[in-house]
C-alpha cells in the first residue's frame, strides 16, 4: 500500500 | 515530484505564510475562521500518522511537520493572544456535520480496513471540506480583507494544482490513487464560486465583496 500515488504525497 | 505537485506544495506553504503575515500586521484574526483552522490540524495529525514508522522521506517529513506544527500555532495564536478579534458569533459551521460525514466516507472508502488506512481516507475527505467554515464565515460578513482572500486563494490553489499532478503521474507513472483524486475533485469544486469572485474582484484590484 506505500506505493499507492497518495501516500508520497502530502 | 513534478513541476504540478511542487508548485501545489509551494502554494501550500505560502497559504500558511500568509495567514501568519496577516494575523501579525493587522494583530487581529478577524475574518478567520477557527473552526476551519481546528480541522485543518485534525487533517493533518490523521493524514501524517505515518511520522511516527515511516519510511521518513527528508521533503515529505519536513513539510508534515511544518503544516502540523504551523497549524497548531494559528490555532494557539486565535484562542490567546488574538482572541478578543476572533468572530466567535458568525463562526458557527455546524462541523459535527463534516466530521460526521468524512468518517462515514472513510469506513466506505479506503485502502485496508484498518485503523492507519481509515484514519488517512478520512483526512483526504475531512480536507475536501474543511474550508466550509471559512466560507460560511465570509459568506456571512459579505466582505473580506484582501490578504485573507489571497491566503484562501493560495489553499485552494494547492489543492487544485494537484489535479495535474495526478493526471501527470497517471500519465508517467500508471499510478492514480482514486479516494486522493475523488477528494482532490470535491474539494476544488468547493472552493469554484470564491475562484470566481477572486478572479473577477481581487485580481482586478476590487475588494472582496459578495452581492447582497
Amino acid at each position: 500500500r506505500q506505493e499507492a500515488t497518495g501516500k508520497d504525497e502530502l | 515530484m513534478n513541476i504540478f505537485r511542487l508548485l501545489g506544495d509551494l502554494s501550500h506553504l505560502a497559504s500558511i505564510f500568509i495567514l501568519l503575515h496577516k494575523i501579525r500586521t493587522t494583530k487581529s484574526c478577524a475574518g478567520i475562521s477557527f473552526r476551519s483552522q481546528a480541522l485543518y490540524v485534525l487533517v493533518y495529525l490523521t493524514r501524517y500518522l505515518d511520522l511516527l514508522w515511516g519510511p521518513w522521506l527528508l521533503y515529505n517529513t519536513v513539510m508534515k511537520l511544518f503544516f502540523i506544527g504551523s497549524s497548531v500555532y494559528v490555532l494557539y495564536l486565535m484562542k490567546f493572544d488574538y482572541k478578543p478579534s476572533h468572530d466567535m458569533g458568525l463562526d458557527n459551521f455546524k462541523v459535527e456535520y463534516l466530521i460526521g460525514g468524512s468518517f462515514v466516507m472513510a469506513l466506505l472508502f479506503n485502502l485496508a480496513f484498518t485503523f492507519d488506512e481509515v484514519m488517512w481516507s478520512f483526512s483526504l475527505w475531512l480536507e475536501s471540506v474543511a474550508i466550509l467554515p471559512q466560507l460560511f464565515l465570509l459568506q456571512r460578513t459579505g466582505e473580506a480583507e484582501t490578504i485573507t482572500t489571497h491566503y484562501i486563494f493560495a489553499l485552494g490553489a494547492y489543492r487544485a494544482l494537484y489535479i495535474p499532478n495526478w493526471l501527470y503521474r497517471w500519465v508517467m507513472e500508471g499510478r492514480v490513487e482514486f479516494i486522493a483524486v475523488f477528494a482532490g475533485i470535491i474539494q476544488t469544486i468547493v472552493y469554484a464560486d470564491f475562484f470566481y469572485v477572486y478572479f473577477t474582484k481581487v485580481i482586478q484590484g476590487q475588494k472582496f465583496e459578495l452581492p447582497a
